[in-house]
Order: structure tokens, then C-alpha cells, then sequence
């Protein structure tokens, strides 16, 4: 199927398995066809999927069909084979609210959505341009958590507390860790750890702690050190 | 410019890695 079929089907309409059964096929058509493909899949179909995401993320957790979670998950890993490159990165970027739908789809009660969404997100947070990066996804998250009426790190926190996976723990820390790094401030820096370590981190750290994780370990260490070098300068 | 793919995964493995982090702070 060429990219205008593709867009053609996800503007027709479709729902459920039908709905899902295109976002699958068309996941394995961005991964596995050249850039080109996914440069005329453009921004028209990136904005196709982009609206299908909102209309549910919109709708109450109650309405929602059996189908719509699986389809959200899939619109996030089309997003992210869309995003392999520097077009798809930069025509994601210039989407009015790309950044805040990924930031809606960090959702503890998804675990597996919620991975790929945090990865897609830490991965915007390191971009070397535009620099400030990781201030719009913390702009998405906090303006996220206040359509929810919750503290701005609730999901990230809910996603590293004990239940949870080792994969989402790891993921969230990067996270933390990409939000927090990159900034130039050491203010900011600060700032961003104290309110992370009130909302209730410092007591989630202890328990990380205890976990003989290799990947998780590797992001412990780097929140550690950061930590400490700040303190130091402080 | 913009052709090449594997920029998401390069990304996901420096944060995994935490390489990117250690070139953010050097």
C-alpha cells in the first residue's frame, strides 16, 4: 500500500479491529520502507494518526471499546517508526500537540503504551536542537497533569513504585534522568530533583535500590551522580 | 540531511546506555 492508501484508510473512518489491523500494517510499512516512504506519508498522515489519538485519549475511560487501548499503543509504535529519522523527529516537532498526546499516553494503567511512550519522550528530552527540549516535554507533562487535576510527576512516580515491571521503572527514571540532565540551569536542575524527591521519589529510591537490575542500575547511577555533582557546585 | 533512519533507536540506546546522559554532563 502506497502512503496516500494508507492515509486514505485512516481517514475513512475505520474503528476497531479493522482500525487496528491498518495501524499495524502501516507500522511495518514506516519501518520497513525507505525514508521517502515516510517522507510522502508527511505530515498529513502523521496529523491522520495524531487526531485518531486525541479522539480517544478525549473519550472517558468507560466508553472506550475493548479495541481502542490496543489501537493506542499502535498509533504510538507507528509514532515511533515515524520518528527514526531527522524528518519524522522534525515534522513531529512541528505538530501542535504531538508532544502533549505522547505526554497523555503515559498512562500507568498501560504499562506496555506507557514504555513507549516514555522512551519516544526521553529521546525528544536529548535532542541537541532545538535546546530547550526538555522543557517542552515537561511543559506537555505538567500541562497533562493538570487536564487530570494530579501532581506533575504523579504518572512517572506511579510507574516506579513497587507492582510495576523493572522495564517501566528503568524507562521512568530515564525519563527523570533526560528531564533533569540536560539542562543547562543548575537551578532548574535542582529544582526539578527537590520536587521530585517531595512528591515522593526519595522514599521510591530506596526501594530501586534494593533491585539487582542491570539497566536499572545503569539509570540509578546516573541520577546519583548528577545528584551529587550538582550538590557540590551548589 | 533527514535520510537516514535508526535516529530513534541510536537515541533510545545512548539513554539506555546512559551514554547519553555521561556526554550531557561532560
Amino acid at each position: 500500500k502506497s502512503p496516500m492508501m494508507n492515509i486514505q484508510e485512516l481517514k475513512s473512518g475505520l474503528r476497531d479491529a479493522q482500525l487496528l489491523n491498518c495501524l499495524e500494517s502501516l507500522r511495518v510499512s514506516l519501518n520497513n520502507n525507505p525514508v521517502s516512504w515516510v517522507q510522502n506519508f508527511g505530515a498529513e498522515g502523521l496529523n491522520c494518526l495524531l487526531d485518531i489519538l486525541k479522539g480517544l485519549h478525549d473519550e472517558k475511560d468507560d466508553i472506550l471499546g475493548p479495541y481502542d487501548t490496543r489501537i493506542k499503543h499502535e498509533i504510538i509504535r507507528c509514532l515511533k517508526a515515524f520518528m527514526n529519522n531527522k524528518f519524522g523527529i522534525k515534522t513531529m516537532l512541528e505538530t501542535e500537540d504531538g508532544i502533549l498526546l505522547l505526554a497523555r499516553s503515559v498512562d500507568p494503567k498501560v504499562p506496555a503504551m506507557m514504555i513507549d511512550a516514555i522512551k519516544l519522550l526521553s529521546a525528544l528530552c536529548i535532542l541537541p536542537q532545538p535546546v530547550d527540549m526538555h522543557e517542552q516535554v515537561l511543559g506537555a507533562l505538567t500541562e497533562r497533569a493538570e487536564m487530570d487535576e494530579v501532581e506533575r510527576f504523579k504518572p512517572i512516580l506511579d510507574g516506579l513504585k513497587s507492582g510495576t515491571s523493572v522495564a517501566l521503572k528503568v524507562v521512568c527514571l530515564q525519563l527523570i534522568n533526560a528531564l533533569i540532565i540536560p539542562a543547562d540551569e543548575l537551578d532548574f536542575r535542582v529544582h526539578i530533583r527537590s520536587e521530585l524527591m517531595r512528591s515522593g521519589l526519595q522514599q521510591i529510591l530506596k526501594e530501586l535500590r534494593t533491585l539487582d537490575n542491570e539497566e536499572l542500575l545503569v539509570q540509578l547511577q546516573v541520577f546519583e551522580e548528577s545528584g551529587e555533582e550538582d550538590s557540590a557546585d551548589l | 540531511e533527514g535520510d537516514e533512519t535508526g535516529v530513534m533507536d541510536n537515541l533510545l540506546e545512548a539513554l539506555q546506555s546512559g551514554a547519553a546522559f555521561r556526554d550531557r554532563r561532560k
